[in-house]
């Protein structure tokens, strides 16, 4: 299928089993056609699937049993959308892509918010002249006064489910987001009010477990704040 | 230029093995 029959169908907001068959689809697409097919796909296509991720997020009780699913088939989209220069500029330029994406941070779907952190980690993590950690930052606490709870709480939340691949990625995104920091004010600034919240508690729960993903973030964490230390 | 791909399996995977936070 091109890319211009997707945007048709997109357009036509599919919902339930029809809009999952086209999101699946069209991820697959994404990852294996060139980037030539992606530009086709374009900031249309973006705009389509922010949109009914957006209102998959609001309407919830609209899309009472697929949405879930759905919403996790954007976020893959998203991926394959951005994994190359022209997607990932299209993506960083729409102002609603980030802010979506970090609402999709939810700790009662645990499968899809590994999935949201890591590519949250990533985008943190690029070197961009906007500084996008701070983005991501920004987003994390509005959507955190939105809900009246601690900006850090769905990390944390996160962090104590039993998927220890969602514990690995809330790592990441905990590591990213203090990395990426230059002042040293901020870093310990983060550092605290995420142990303060309980992170400290988790660790001591997380270093009893044994895997290397998570021993490589543990160290990370451990790294930076020893160095924060010494220079402080 | 323009057509670079694979760039967030790249930084994921440098997320991953701790590559991505060594200090420059």
């Amino acid at each position: 299928r091109s890319a211009m029959m997707y945007i048709q169908e997109l357009r036509m907001e599919p919902r339930d089993t029809q809009l999952l068959g086209c999101l699946e689809s069209l991820r697959v697409s994404l990852n294996n056609n060139p980037v030539s097919w992606v530009q086709n796909f374009g900031d249309e296509g973006l705009a389509l699937l922010l949109n009914i991720m957006r209102k998959i997020q609001e309407e919830k009780d609209e899309y009472p049993n697929m949405g879930v699913k759905c919403q996790h088939e954007i976020v893959r989209c998203l991926k394959a959308f951005m994994n190359n220069k022209y997607g990932l500029k299209t993506m960083l330029t729409s102002a609603e892509g980030i802010p979506l994406l970090v609402r999709a941070i939810n700790p009662r779907v645990p499968h899809m918010m590994v999935d949201v952190v890591k590519l949250l980690s990533a985008i943190c993590i690029l070197e961009h002249p906007d500084n996008l950690h701070e983005r991501v930052l920004e987003a994390i606490t509005e959507e955190a006064e939105k809900q009246d709870i601690e900006r850090f709480q769905p990390l944390l939340s996160g962090m104590n489910k039993p998927n220890i691949g969602l514990k690995n990625g809330c790592m990441q995104l905990i590591n990213a987001l203090i990395s990426r920091g230059e002042e040293l004010d901020y870093r310990i600034h983060i550092r605290s009010e995420l142990l303060r919240l309980g992170l400290r508690d988790l660790l001591t729960e997380i270093r009893t477990i044994e895997n290397e993903e998570l021993r490589v973030q543990l160290s990370v964490f451990d790294d930076q704040a020893e160095d924060d230390s010494e220079e402080l | 230029e323009g057509d670079e791909t694979g760039i967030m399996d790249d930084l994921m995977e440098a997320l991953q093995s701790g590559a991505a936070f060594r200090r420059k």
